[in-house]
């Protein structure tokens, strides 16, 4: 199966 | 003391009807810019970024930076009081925990106002990065509502495969699988109904359908939808708002275990 990732992963909090 | 006249009331009905379901509560912010938003999903796999760009409302006074929390729930219930071809102003004092929306009937006969309570939200501001996409498909908004919507019926998650052949979408589910194929079609009379495909290098990322379905829910917003992949990053769903502004939806990919 597949593991969905979360966007925070990809874009970090300024 | 802010200030935003909007004449094209229907695009903030539209806009609120595109994100309602997607986030909860969000903050609004207002600057010299433009009326904007950035939000994620309860469960942080999705991100709307909404840009209304001051040179679009007829009227617009923000004297100085405000974000203001909103139940966008509770925002959309005003919203759908506002008639399709109100003019809408949003109004609000600085530091004050109310927003005022103003709705005028288009021949002036009739003028309504609703005040709705802000919250405190505390929201963490994303930054974005700039990314050089290694696939961009345009194509018209309908038929990739219609795409997320049939694939929908037979699974949960959807392959999108780009190359210069053309952009495919791939499901599997208990009763089946569907693949829909859609290749470049720039021969067509509106250039609203091409479908334009550029390609850096091949792309396949795989997303969770639920997600594509709640993003066309921006369909009524723009003739056109851009999707914007690369491999191994978020793909970017884009709405265009006629001369005012986007509204952009970025999903995480799912990966193999």
């Amino acid at each position: 199966s597949n593991k969905q990732l979360r966007i925070t992963s990809f874009f970090q909090a300024r | 003391m802010l200030e935003l006249r909007l004449l094209q009331g229907s695009l903030l009905k539209k806009v609120l009807e595109a994100i309602k379901d997607l986030v909860t509560d969000a903050n609004f912010d207002c600057s010299a810019t433009g009326f904007s938003l950035q939000a994620m999903d309860s469960s942080h796999v999705a991100l709307v970024a909404l840009l209304l760009r001051a040179e679009g409302f007829e009227h617009y006074r923000c004297d100085r930076n405000l974000s203001m929390g909103m139940n966008l729930n509770n925002m959309s219930k005003m919203l759908k009081c506002a008639g399709n071809d109100d003019i809408i102003t949003i109004k609000a004092d600085d530091g004050g925990d109310t927003v005022t929306f103003m709705f005028e009937s288009p021949n002036q006969d009739k003028i309504s106002d609703f005040e709705m309570k802000l919250m405190d939200i505390d929201s963490e501001h994303l930054g974005i990065p700039e990314t050089e996409y290694e696939a961009i498909i345009r194509m018209p908004s309908q038929e990739f509502a219609r795409i997320c919507r049939d694939l929908s019926t037979i699974g949960d998650t959807v392959v999108i495969s780009a190359s210069k052949e053309g952009v495919k979408f791939s499901t599997k589910g208990d009763i089946g699988s569907a693949n829909v194929v859609c290749r470049q079609n720039t021969s067509v009379d509106k250039p609203e109904d091409a479908t334009v495909i550029e390609i850096q290098q091949p792309v396949s990322l795989t997303f969770a359908l639920r997600y594509m379905n709640s993003f066309t829910k921006a369909t009524p917003l723009s003739n056109t939808v851009t999707v914007s992949m690369s491999n191994e990053l978020p793909v970017v769903v884009e709405y265009k708002i006629a001369e005012m502004g986007y509204i952009r939806f970025y999903l995480a990919p799912k990966i193999e275990e």
